[in-house]
């Protein structure tokens, strides 16, 4: 899941 | 995605879109702070180098976008637009930039995931997002009369603090392995610079009244 990676956020 | 972290997003949005709007309109930028415009345009450029290396979903990649447009409009109008930039009063909006940049580059060298050049930027970029808000906090300390615009620009950018850190939360208890330390503090950090503002935003309308700082 690629909403996973730890710099997913804005 | 969950809901609080796209509430959010939302409200990070309406902030920038209310100044923006703010300053296109009304040709104005009385009681914004162009160092925190020039904090934020920083803080975006570092964090969203990675648009080039990883592709994270479209919505990811247009917000950022969004971002980083926004951000520096705002420093152009505030810094080029000949009618915008007369009523930018630098007299008052006084915050050395220095003072915080220096010492995030320190604290991103010593405390990051991993001593890259992608990780330290990353870093930096949360830790100079953390106090970027105060040479506007100051600002606004020192304007007597804030018009409801710049209130409302501060009072969403708080909200958006406050609702990322429920995201961090319910990611923390609904995901494996979610732990980043540097993210939660460091943005916990930015919330608690709100706090204050929150107070005397709720006492002004609570009781009617315009928002004023106390010195």
């Amino acid at each position: 899941d690629k909403d996973k990676h730890s710099h997913d956020e804005l | 995605m969950n809901i609080f972290r796209l509430a959010g997003d939302m409200t990070h949005l309406a902030s920038v879109l209310v100044l923006l709007l703010k300053i296109h309109t009304i040709k104005s930028c009385a009681g914004v702070s162009l160092k925190t415009q020039e904090l934020y345009a920083i803080v975006f450029t570092t964090r969203y180098l990675d648009i080039f290396t990883d592709f994270i979903s479209l919505y990811n990649t247009f917000m950022k976008l969004i971002f980083l447009g926004s951000s520096y409009s705002i420093v152009w109008y505030i810094r080029r637009h000949k009618i915008v930039r007369r009523s930018y009063d630098k007299n008052q909006d006084t915050f050395r930039h220095v003072f915080l940049i220096l010492p995030c580059i320190v604290l991103a060298l010593l405390i990051n995931e991993k001593l890259t050049f992608k990780e330290v930027l990353w870093a930096f970029s949360l830790y100079l997002e953390a106090v970027a808000i105060l040479p506007q906090l100051v600002l606004l300390q020192r304007t007597k009369n804030i018009d409801n615009l710049t209130g409302q620009y501060v009072f969403l950018l708080g909200v958006y603090r406050a609702l990322y850190i429920v995201n961090w939360i319910y990611r923390y208890f609904t995901e494996t392995h979610f732990v980043h330390w540097i993210t939660w503090i460091s943005g916990l950090v930015q919330t608690l610079l709100y706090a204050d503002f929150f107070y005397y935003y709720f006492q002004s309308w609570k009781t009617n009244q315009k928002l004023q700082l106390p010195a």
